[in-house]
């Protein structure tokens, strides 16, 4: 179900983050991005409030991955009512860290000239696996037999029209990289890797069976 | 053969990953 361009990095699409009247008509959608190495907080401003909107800015809590703004918010000139701004706001992951749950959780704070507001939202994962996450094939194959059998988590990913290649080549447009390929019994047998911002490691293995929409994948 | 020995170990893996 993504909507990311064929080759670049998975971006979900907007959804309201702060509904209006939750924020004396300040309506705040948004999503995330990782373009180029840099992740984003794509936002919607709107203003669906009677009088003009000022003085815009923007704080988190600390959050799993120590996401902070990298700069200010930048909301240059006022928004009157019934007018939408866009803002792309980059952040930095070298911001305070505390244990989210759930772990993409992010706790948010924005203030105008009216009051300040807050809201939570969840990032998708995929927006903290870093360009340099392939792992040599070497370390990942004595790194797999270091895994504890009880880190181990499968999960099924149901309804993809994509054969391995496809999806393979679609992975790494969001930095999961495949390291080696298999077909055992007429399955194929995806080996992956990708590293988070914080350094963590992530192992994976995707398994698609021909003609079956259904896919496997252990972490 | 360094190369040799891992595209074996990789096929190794994924046969014991199916059948264990």
């Amino acid at each position: 179900g993504s909507v990311g361009m064929p080759m670049g990095a998975y971006s979900p699409p907007k959804s309201i983050w702060l509904p209006a009247m939750k924020a004396k008509g300040l309506e705040i959608s948004g999503t995330f991005a990782r373009r180029a190495g840099v992740i984003q907080m794509e936002m919607t401003l709107t203003n669906k409030a009677m009088s003009i909107m000022t003085d815009f800015a923007i704080q988190f809590n600390r959050n799993s991955f120590g996401l902070a703004p990298a700069g200010p918010l930048q909301v240059l000139t006022p928004v009157g009512p019934n007018q939408s701004i866009e803002v792309a706001l980059p952040l930095s992951t070298v911001g305070p860290v505390m244990k989210m749950e759930p772990l993409t959780n992010l706790q948010v704070a924005v203030k105008n000239n009216i009051d300040v507001f807050y809201f939570s939202s969840q990032y998708p994962i995929s927006m903290l696996f870093v360009e340099d996450g392939k792992m040599e094939r070497q370390v990942f194959l004595a790194t797999w037999k270091d895994i504890p059998n009880d880190n181990e988590a499968q999960f099924q990913i149901k309804d993809c029209h994509l054969n391995s290649d496809a999806a393979s080549s679609k992975l790494q447009g969001s930095n999961v990289f495949t390291i080696a390929k298999r077909t055992v019994e007429g399955q194929d047998m995806l080996y992956q890797s990708m590293k988070l911002t914080n350094g963590i490691w992530v192992l994976a293995e995707l398994r698609v069976q021909a003609g079956n929409p259904n896919y496997t994948v252990s972490t | 053969e360094l190369e040799d020995g891992l595209d074996e170990a990789f096929s190794r893996l994924a046969e014991s990953r199916t059948n264990p």
